[in-house]
């Protein structure tokens, strides 16, 4: 038995063809993010600790969809999620509908940890955020031109997409077949 | 999304879950990661982040399962993560988790996954596709 440590930034439909420009950025916060936890694990942090941690820090980085890059609503609005769970007392928190807190996985935390409750949403979510003190932000600050563009190609195509799943220009909407995954 | 899972030395497990959801997502529509046991569960077996589409995941509740399979059926983490992955529809859905005693899995049935792994014994992964 010995410590292990697994994160993801995020599945889809990635090309192949991901330039270096789209990859290096992103190889570059995996493998930092993942020192980072190994850094942790090695200093005997609790496993709670360190999946925040990690997260925090994969949120702070635009390359991924959640926190600062976060993708888009159709109506161009900020609506992020997240969750938190402790194997060892199943304890767990829940936050949704968030266009503020800097840090969702912190609140989901915050959820678990000073509520009665596992799961707080939209209003009630970012009301307990402001009480707690948490840090937040204008939702402008998660919004990137790299999004933006996103919803604006997903807007054409009428579909939605997970994450990473290349724009396809020119399409037309009854062509792509389950437009749900793109 | 992003996600991260942990064991420590002594079994402890921990799982973590963010996302900003689908692109061109309706407003108020709820995802993965925030329902326990879809797309985020840990217990003393396994703990599981999943990634991919929200409603794909609440639907199969891949994150308990993968730990259902493990307490009930005796899988072990590999065998039971990729039962899961194989049984969801194609190209909606990855995870990462970790077992109690230092196991790591990162399965996906999308056309990548980007992730990170590393263990006590010296392993590490970075991989996309």
């Amino acid at each position: 038995m010995g410590w292990a440590i697994a994160l993801h930034g995020g599945a889809g439909d990635i090309p192949l063809s991901l330039p270096a420009e789209g990859r290096a950025p992103r190889e570059a916060a995996l493998r930092h993010c993942l020192e980072l936890g190994v850094a942790a694990l090695k200093a005997n942090r609790p496993p709670l600790d360190v999946v925040e941690l990690v997260v925090r820090e994969l949120e702070n980085s635009p390359c991924f969809n959640a926190g600062k890059g976060s993708v888009l609503t159709t109506n161009g609005t900020v609506e992020m999620e997240a969750c938190i769970m402790d194997g060892n007392t199943k304890k767990c928190g829940a936050v949704s509908g968030l266009s503020t807190v800097v840090n969702a996985i912190s609140l989901a935390r915050l959820v678990m940890e000073r509520t009665p409750h596992i799961y707080l949403a939209f209003d009630g979510a970012e009301a307990f955020a402001r009480e707690q003190g948490v840090e937040t932000a204008h939702s402008s600050h998660f919004i990137t031109p790299e999004n933006v563009e996103r919803l604006k190609n997903a807007k054409e195509a009428k579909r939605v997409q997970i994450d990473y799943t290349e724009p396809i220009k020119g399409a037309i909407p009854s062509s792509i077949g389950d437009s749900q995954i793109g | 999304t992003v996600g991260c899972v942990a064991v420590d030395g002594h079994g402890i497990l921990a799982s973590a879950t963010s996302t900003g959801g689908l692109v061109n997502k309706m407003a108020g529509r709820i995802g993965d990661t925030p329902i326990i046991g879809a797309g985020t569960y840990a217990n003393s077996y396994c703990a599981v982040s999943a990634t991919g589409k929200g409603e794909s995941i609440i639907q199969a509740t891949v994150a308990r399962d993968v730990a259902a399979l493990m307490e009930y059926k005796g899988l072990s983490l590999k065998e039971a993560a990729a039962y899961v992955i194989e049984r969801t529809p194609k190209g909606n859905v990855g995870l990462v988790a970790v077992s109690a005693n230092g196991e790591v899995t990162m399965p996906f049935n999308t056309t990548g996954m980007f992730r990170a792994c590393a263990t006590e014994d010296g392993y590490s992964e970075i991989g996309i596709w």
